[in-house]
C-alpha cells in the first residue's frame, strides 16, 4: 500500500508518525511546487500527515489538502 | 487498511483506540482545517474515533463527521 | 473488517460482544450526534451491537439503527 | 464474515450455535425494535439461527426473517 | 463459506452430513415458518441437505426446495 | 468449493467418488424430488457424478442432468 | 479447480492422465447420456481427456467435444 | 493453472515440455478429432507446444492452432 | 504466469533468458507456422524474447512480434 | 508493487528514500527526455520522489510532476 | 509480475537494475526492431530502465518510450 502525493505549493510537507504504542513524527518530507512522492506504509509509519496544498492520490481517489 | 480524513475546520480529532481486552484512547491527533491524515488499523489501533467537522474517506465511501 | 457508525443523536452506544465460549459485553462507546467511530473485529470482539439513531456503513451498505 | 441484522421489532433473537460434532446453542442476544448486531462466525459459532422480524444482511443480499 | 436458508413451511430440515470417509447425518436442525439459518461448512459438515419448502441462498443464487 | 444439487425427480443418485491413486464410489446419497444437496469436494472426494434428473449449480452456471 | 461434463451420447469416457514424469491413464469414468461428472484437477490427476459427444463446462466457457 | 485443446483433425499432438534446466519433449498426448485434453502446468511441466489443427482456451481467449 | 504464442512464420524463436544473477540463453524453442507454445515463466526462466514473426497472448492483451 | 515513469525532459531524478527508522536518499536515477524507468518498491526502498518534468503511472492513474 | 517491451527500432536498450542497498546495471538486452521481450522483476531485478524506442506493455497500459 502507497500513497501517491503532488505538491500544489512549495513547502508542502508530507509527516510520518511512527508505528507503535507512541505516536511521534520520525521524518518529515518537504517538497516543491511540482514534486511527486510516492510513500508507502511501513513497518515504521503507520500514519501520514500532509499540511499545505497538495493533490493525494489513494484507494478512495483525489484528496486536494490546504486551505 | 487505512481511512484518509480532512478536516473541515480547525481543532479536528483523530483519535486512536487501543486494541486488546481494555479499550483506552492512546492517541489523539489534532487537525487544521485542510490538513490530511492517512491512518492505518494497527497492532495497537483498533478503533478510530473522529471528533468534529471533518470528511472521511473509507471503504465505505465518503462519511461527513460533525454536527 | 472494520464498520463505520455515525451517530445520529446524542448518547448512540457502540457495544462490544466477546470472542469465545461467553458472550457478553466488553466495552460501550457512547458517541454524540456527529461523531463517527470505525471499528473492527478483533481478537476480543467478535460482535458488535448499536443501540440508538446511527447511521451503519458496512460492506452489505447503508444501515438505519434506531426507531 | 459477519452478518448484519436489525431487528424490525421487539424480542428478536439471534442465536449462535456451536462449533464442532455437536451442534448446541451457546448464546441468544436478544435485539428490540430497531437495535442492529453486526455478528462475526467464529470459533464458537458456525451456524446463526434467526427467530422474529428482522433483516438480515448478508452475501447473498437482504433476507427478512420472521412470519 | 455458509449458505442462508429460509424456511418457506414449518418443520423444515437442515441437515448435516459429516465430513470424513464415512457419510451420516450428524445434526438436523428444524425451523418454523420464516426463521432463518445461516451455516457454514465445517470441519464436521462437508454436505448439508435441506428438506421441505425453504428458499436456499448460496454462491449460485436462490434455489427453492420443496415440492 | 461446492455444489448445489436439487431432485427433480424421485431417486436422484449424487455419488462421491475417492481422492487418490483408485476411484471408486465411497458414497451415495439419494434424493427426492424438491430435495436439495450442497456438496463440497474434499479429502474424500475429488469427483462427483449425478444420475438422474437434477438441476446442478456451480460455478458454470446451471446444467440440466438425466434424459 | 473442477470441471463439468455432460455426457451427450452412452459410452462417454472421462479419463485421468497420472500426475508426475510418466503419464498414463490411471481411471476412465464411462458416463451414460445425460449423466454429469464434475472432476478435479487433484494430486493424482494433472490432465484430463474426453473421448465421446459431450459437453464441458470449464472456466474458458462451454467446450463440445466429439464428431 | 490449466488448458483446453479440442483437436480439429486427426493426429493433433500435444507435447508437455519439462520444466528445469533443461527443456526437452517429455510426452506426447495424440488427440483425434473432436478430443478433448484438459493440461495443468504441473512439476513436470512448465511449457505445452500443440502441434496441428486444434482450438486451444487458454486464459487469453481462444486460439486456433495450425495452418 | 504463462504466456501463449503462436507462430505467423516458420523459424520463430522462443527465447529462455535464465534467472540470477547472469542473464543467458539457456533454451531455444523453434517454432513453424501455426504451433502454438504455452510457456510459463519458471526458476530457471525469468524473462522471454521472441524473435521473428508471431502473436503473442499475454496479461497485457495481444502484441504482434517481427518486422 | 512498481510504478512506471516517463521523463518528459532531460534530467528528471527518481530518488530512491530508505525504509526503516531514518530516512535518506539512497540512490538517484538520472533519466533523459523519453526514457522510462519501471522501479519497485523494496526492501530497501519505500518511497520514490520524482523531480523534473515526468510523466507516472500508478496504481491511482497518470500523475503529472514538475512546473 | 512481468512487462513486455517490443523495440519499435533497432538498438533498443532494456536494462535491469540491481535489488538491494547498491543500484547498478546488471545485465542489458538489445532488442531489434520487431523484437519483444517479456521480463519479471526479480530477486536481482527491482528496477528496469528503456532506452530507445519501443513500447512497453505494463499494468498501467501502454506507454511509448524513446523521443
Ligand atoms: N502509533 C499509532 C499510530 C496510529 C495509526 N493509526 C492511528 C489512528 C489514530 C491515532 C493514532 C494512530 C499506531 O501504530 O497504532
Ligand atoms: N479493545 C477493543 C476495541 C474495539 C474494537 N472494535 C470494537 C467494537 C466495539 C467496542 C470496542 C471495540 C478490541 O480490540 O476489540
Ligand atoms: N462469543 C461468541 C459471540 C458471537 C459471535 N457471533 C455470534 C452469533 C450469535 C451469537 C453469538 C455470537 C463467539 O465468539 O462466537
Ligand atoms: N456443529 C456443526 C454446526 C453446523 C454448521 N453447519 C451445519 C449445517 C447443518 C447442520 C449443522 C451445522 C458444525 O460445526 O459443523
Ligand atoms: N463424507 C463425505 C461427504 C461428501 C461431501 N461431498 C460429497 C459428495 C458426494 C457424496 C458424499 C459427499 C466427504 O467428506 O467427502
Ligand atoms: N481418484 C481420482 C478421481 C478423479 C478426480 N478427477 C478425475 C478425472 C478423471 C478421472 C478420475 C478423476 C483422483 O483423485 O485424482
Ligand atoms: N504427467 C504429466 C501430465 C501432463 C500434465 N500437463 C501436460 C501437458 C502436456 C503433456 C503432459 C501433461 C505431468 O504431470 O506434468
Ligand atoms: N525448462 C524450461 C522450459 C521453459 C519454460 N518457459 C520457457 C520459455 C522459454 C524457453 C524455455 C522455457 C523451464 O522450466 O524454465
Ligand atoms: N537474470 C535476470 C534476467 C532478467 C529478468 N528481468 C530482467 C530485466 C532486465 C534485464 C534482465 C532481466 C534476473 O533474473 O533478474
Ligand atoms: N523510512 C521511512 C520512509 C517512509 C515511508 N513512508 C513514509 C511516509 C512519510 C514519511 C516517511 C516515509 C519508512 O520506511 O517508514
Ligand atoms: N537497489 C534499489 C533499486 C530501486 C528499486 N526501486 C527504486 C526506486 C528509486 C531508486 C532506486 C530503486 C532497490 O532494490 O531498492
Amino acid at each position: 500500500d502507497y500513497v501517491a502525493i503532488r505538491a500544489e505549493d512549495n513547502g508542502v510537507s508530507i509527516i510520518g508518525l511512527t508505528r507503535g504504542k507512541d505516536t511521534k513524527f520520525h521524518h518529515t518530507e518537504k517538497l516543491d511546487k511540482g514534486e511527486v512522492l510516492l510513500a508507502q506504509f511501513t513497518e515504521n509509519t503507520s500514519a501520514i500527515k500532509v499540511r499545505g496544498k497538495a493533490t493525494i492520490y489513494c484507494r478512495y481517489g483525489v484528496i486536494e489538502s490546504g486551505v
